[in-house]
């Protein structure tokens, strides 16, 4: 009977274009597979669930997407004498979005590799900037556009979240804007001098572990009532 | 893969009938993180006049059996899903993007007249 089956319709059903063909799986963020358990745990025992909410992250929403980062490094050779540590163009390909639904989330994910009391490092600074001139691509040393997130990490290891809302709309709101984002680590080792910390080793580990991600949430308003509404 | 209904005289009667569509059998299980795959229930069975005095049924049932039973011209009363739930799906889209998303109202738990 599978023989018979039309996939094209099911996957049309599932508003789906066509079969994707992943060739490689994505590593599942926490927060998705904890969602997905919880939604299928309340669905098994027949509770009822408010499907256009997201509770762990507390906005409302029936569609959630992690977009992978499709920038790349730049200069990885070894610090250089300003202390930078590590430079990278992220890139987040918002084609998949469409304009139906309503943004209500952008969360980017900067995960600075395994928590360790091993690799405790010096204090870093993270600056976080839109790219809104295309020339900025092609330079070796880019002038950051508008700053969006200057913070000092101590240690760097674990995840680091920023809200985007702001900027994913302004690329939704025409895909030409969407250059990316310059990210850019220092390394203050001035601030332990006296202690032994390894800045360099600092630097390779976080190129070696960073791993960025965009989480998207959108909400389909021909799927989702406005819950005033509903409560009435 | 359907699930054997258990024997004896309901057989015929209005029930959910367990069917399982698997995401492998598919080839989706290259794309599909989670889950295996999902279940496609359907109601099917006979409402017959008795059936609908109990047994989850609507009131309309009723009084469309007591009519079928006056006037055979009255279609019967039917078998349909009375409680559905939904399913909830993780998957990789062309994109590389890891898409968490959810269909209402598509498994069928319940089925009555």
């Amino acid at each position: 009977q599978t023989s018979k089956f039309q996939d094209y319709d099911l996957l049309r059903f599932l508003d789906l274009e066509k079969e994707p063909s992943a060739h490689r799986f994505q590593p599942v963020p926490r927060v998705l597979r904890k969602v997905f358990q919880a939604r299928e745990a309340a669905a098994a025992g027949g509770a009822s669930q408010d499907l256009c909410y997201v509770k762990e992250l507390g906005v409302r929403g029936n569609l959630l997407r992690l977009l992978p980062d499709h920038g790349f490094f730049l200069n990885t050779q070894k610090p250089s004498q300003d202390g930078s540590c590590l430079q990278k163009f992220l890139y987040f390909n918002l084609s998949a979005i469409k304009e139906k639904g309503k943004l209500t989330m952008a969360r980017l994910t900067l995960d600075l590799g395994p928590r360790s009391y091993y690799h405790l490092g010096p204090e870093v600074v993270v600056a976080l900037s839109v790219i809104e001139d295309r020339g900025m691509w092609g330079q070796s040393h880019p002038k950051p556009g508008r700053m969006l997130a200057l913070q000092s990490v101590l240690g760097p290891q674990g995840p680091l979240h920023f809200n985007l809302q702001g900027v994913v709309k302004d690329w939704n709101s025409s895909r030409r804007k969407n250059l990316g984002l310059y990210l850019e680590i220092l390394a203050n080792e001035d601030r332990y001098s006296g202690v032994n910390f390894q800045v360099e080793n600092t630097c390779d580990r976080l190129i070696r572990s960073l791993h960025a991600s965009l989480l998207v949430v959108t909400l389909n308003p021909e799927h989702c009532q406005p819950s005033s509404r509903k409560r009435r | 893969a359907a699930i054997p209904v258990p024997k004896g005289s309901c057989r015929n009667l209005c029930h959910r009938h367990q069917l399982f569509i698997s995401f492998r059998d598919l080839g989706w299980h290259k794309w599909v993180i989670a889950p295996k795959g999902f279940m496609a229930n359907y109601c099917h069975g006979d409402c017959p006049f008795s059936m609908t005095t109990y047994l989850n049924s609507s009131n309309y049932a009723f009084m469309q059996a007591l009519m079928h039973a006056v006037d055979p011209n009255v279609p019967k009363a039917v078998c349909i899903p009375t409680k559905l739930s939904p399913i909830s799906m993780l998957y990789q889209d062309n994109d590389d993007n890891v898409v968490l998303r959810h269909y209402e109202d598509m498994v069928v738990d319940e089925c009555g007249c």
